[in-house]
């Protein structure tokens, strides 16, 4: 992370935020929420805190505007620049403003509000742009779901270097011990797994900052902390698998992924995913997978999916293809792997059991159909 | 993806990028009539762009290059002014 040389930011920590208009091309209610929710995304990790009024100056003046727009830094029509902000100072610092030109939305049609909002929030709380492909703060833009948002490590560590951690406990979500009565259970209806990986004959259930480990069949299944089992291993772990000719699993998140030889984590992680093939654009792995039976690795992000070559050590060529096109029934995959044969999908609240050999699902299985409840 | 400017063609790629370093990396307007000794100030440039943004440094526009150039982004410079 970056920040601005020689602003450290804002000397208060109660800041203030005014919508001076609207685009038309969402709801104001829409604009409303996007907006809140991109401030909830720095107050979350700081003690910072955002309130909204509807008259008089603010710090944070949040406009669309289009062309030249007063302030020496013109936009420049449909896509290219999409946003600016500026850092933290009275006056026009702190303000953001968004280009009219642009198509927002609250979805993926268009470019995503509160995704940019967060990003230039960032900028008038004092982060400069980051170098890290995978953070917020890079100056490139990258469609996430906003429902599966979480602030990237790069930029919690950079405002914090600014405002310090937050002082209130927040929301838990998950907490520290695994053993604790308010940890996710397995056996909620509507568990969501982040990744789900085998290691040599166990399954791997990542969640948040925990794993669940099904050692056999016949086992009661266990929950750890990342952290016990591998120090060096990030929590939110987003996609796994095992590479069982080389004894490794492979994990992703954001544009880095960690290598696990054996039950340790390699010196040499993290390594940057574009060392694999991926294009600049891809910023995150959705899911992954080696399947025995075709002897490639796949990797899944957003509806496509590349194919890679374990032998080789590179992807195929003619990649990316649409999920739909290999995997008939399937068009998002959040986490994946194989078992006697099969492979396993994610997605939602859903699992589906793919035969490669069949080239269609075969079965439609809870969630947590592995684990016993 | 939004559609972009037409690609493949070295003037169009070497004027868009000159555009994208004036306004993201503080290049100087006239760069390409420079001749002071040293090292082109676009290719300075364009090492400073590629690493930045965490691309192989090779001072070209090559396709990677282009393509993080055609990317939308944030207004906001990543050189320090």
């Amino acid at each position: 992370f970056n920040i601005f040389p020689g602003n450290k930011g804002w000397n208060k920590k109660e800041l203030t935020y005014r919508i001076l208009n609207y685009t038309p091309d969402m709801l104001q209610s829409e604009v409303d929420y996007a907006i809140q929710r991109a401030f909830k995304v720095w107050s979350d990790v700081t003690p910072l805190t955002f309130t909204r009024i509807y008259s008089g100056v603010s710090d944070i003046e949040i406009s669309f505007a289009a062309q030249v727009h007063n302030d020496y830094y013109p936009f420049d029509g449909p896509h290219g620049t999409l946003a600016h902000a500026f850092a933290p100072s009275s006056g026009i610092g702190g303000d953001a403003h968004f280009d009219e030109d642009e198509t927002w939305t609250s979805g993926s049609n268009g470019y995503n509000l509160f995704i940019v909002a967060a990003h230039e929030f960032g900028h008038s709380l004092g982060l400069f742009h980051s170098s890290d492909p995978s953070a917020l703060m890079y100056p490139t833009y990258h469609f996430t779901e906003p429902s599966e948002f979480r602030l990237p490590e790069d930029d919690v560590n950079g405002i914090q270097s600014l405002y310090g951690a937050r002082t209130a406990p927040e929301e838990p979500t998950v907490p520290e011990k695994p053993n604790d009565p308010s940890t996710p259970s397995t056996c909620l209806p509507n568990i969501t797994f982040d990744a789900v990986t085998t290691l040599r004959g166990e399954i791997i259930f990542f969640k948040e900052k925990t794993f669940w480990r099904q050692i056999s069949q016949n086992s009661e299944v266990e929950q750890h902390l990342i952290s016990t089992f591998w120090p060096t291993l990030p929590n939110h772990i987003q996609a796994a698998y095992e590479f069982q000719d080389r004894d490794q699993v492979l994990a992703f998140k954001g544009a880095k992924y960690w290598v696990i030889s054996g039950y340790e984590v390699t010196e040499d992680s993290p390594k940057s995913i574009y060392d694999l093939g991926f294009p600049r654009t891809v910023r995150k792995v959705d899911a992954a997978v080696y399947d025995d039976n075709s002897r490639k690795t796949y990797f899944f992000v957003n509806d496509n999916y590349w194919s890679y070559d374990e032998q080789k050590q590179s992807m195929d060529s003619g990649f990316p293809k649409k999920i739909v096109d290999r995997f008939p029934g399937l068009t998002k995959i959040r986490a994946a792997f194989q078992k006697d044969g099969f492979l396993y999908f994610f997605d939602g609240h859903h699992q589906y059991e793919f035969s490669s050999a069949k080239r269609r699902v075969t079965r439609l299985l809870k969630n947590n159909s592995w684990i016993k409840c | 993806f939004p559609a972009e400017p037409p690609r493949g063609n070295e003037e169009n790629d070497a004027k868009f990028a000159e555009e994208y370093l004036k306004r993201y990396y503080n290049l100087q307007n006239n760069v390409r009539q420079s001749r002071k000794k040293g090292e082109n100030p676009l290719t300075l440039k364009i090492k400073e762009m590629q690493q930045f943004l965490g691309l192989k440094v090779t001072g070209k526009l090559d396709s990677e290059t282009m393509e993080v150039m055609h990317q939308p982004r944030c207004g906001f410079v990543d050189a320090g002014e």
